[in-house]
C-alpha cells in the first residue's frame, strides 16, 4: 500500500515508494525546518521573551511551535472550496486527502481555521495572538513559571487592549480568541499522536 | 511519545535557531 504524508508543511502528500523511511523523514524535516526557524525568529522579537531562561525559551518553543504554525498557516486551509495548499504550492481537495488517509485531524483543522478566519483579525492582532499562544506558563517543563506567567499576562493585556481598540462594538472577539487556546491544545495532541503513528510505521 | 518535539528533531532546530548558527556566522 502506498504511503502519503498529508501534512501541508510537506511539499506534497505523495511519498516516493522507492525512498527509505529515513529519507522520507529527512525530506519532510527539510521542508518544515524554515517554518520552524520563522517561529523562533518571531519568538525572539516578542518583547521579554529573550529575558526568559534559555531552558524556558526552548521549552515554550518545543511545546508551542505546532500551535503557532497552525495560526500562521491557517490561510492554507480553504474552507469554502474544501482544499488545502501544500508548501509546494499544489492544492489538494479534502476528498483527495481523505483517500490518502487523512482523518479527524484534518477535519478539526478545518473547523479551527474557519472559526479563526471568521474573526477577521488584522496581521497585528494575529501576531499578538500567536505570541499569547507561544508564551503559556502551563507548558510542561517550565522551570520559572512566574516569569512566563508575568510575560503571558502582559501579552494578554496587550491583546485585549488592541482588540478592544480595533473592534469597539465586538467585545466577544477577545473571549472567542482566548477560547481558541484549548482548541489549539487539542489539535496539538492529535497531531502528536499522528506523528507517533508515522514514526512507528 | 511524551516529547514529540524531540523525536521530530524540532528541539535541535529550535536550539540552533535560538543560539544563532555559529557556522553560518563564521562564513
Amino acid at each position: 500500500s502506498r504511503m502519503y504524508l498529508v501534512c501541508p508543511m510537506n511539499m506534497s502528500p505523495q511519498v516516493d515508494p522507492h525512498k527509505s523511511g529515513q529519507d522520507v523523514w529527512e525530506e519532510f524535516s527539510h521542508s518544515f525546518t524554515p517554518a520552524v526557524r520563522e517561529v523562533v525568529e518571531f519568538a525572539k522579537k516578542i518583547p521579554g521573551f529573550r529575558e526568559l531562561s534559555q531552558h524556558d525559551q526552548v521549552s515554550l518553543l518545543k511545546a508551542g511551535t505546532f500551535e503557532v504554525l497552525v495560526v500562521r498557516f491557517a490561510s492554507l486551509f480553504h474552507v469554502k472550496e474544501r482544499s488545502v495548499t501544500f508548501l509546494g504550492g499544489q492544492k489538494y481537495s479534502v476528498d483527495a486527502l481523505r483517500t490518502m488517509g487523512s482523518g479527524d485531524l484534518l477535519s478539526s483543522m478545518f473547523d479551527f481555521c474557519e472559526k479563526l478566519m471568521n474573526l477577521g483579525l488584522s496581521e497585528e492582532e494575529m501576531s499578538l495572538f500567536m505570541a499569547v499562544v507561544l508564551v503559556s506558563a502551563d507548558r510542561s517543563g517550565i522551570e520559572n513559571v512566574n516569569s512566563v506567567e508575568a510575560l503571558q499576562e502582559t501579552l494578554i493585556r496587550a491583546l485585549r487592549s488592541l482588540i478592544t481598540r480595533n473592534h469597539p462594538n465586538e467585545s466577544a472577539i477577545f473571549t472567542k480568541l482566548l477560547l481558541k487556546l484549548p482548541d489549539l491544545r487539542s489539535l496539538n495532541n492529535m497531531h502528536s499522536e499522528q506523528l507517533l503513528a508515522f514514526k512507528v510505521h | 511519545f511524551n516529547d514529540p518535539a524531540s523525536n521530530l528533531g524540532l528541539e535541535d532546530i529550535i536550539r540552533k535557531a535560538l543560539m544563532g548558527n555559529l557556522e553560518e556566522r563564521q562564513e
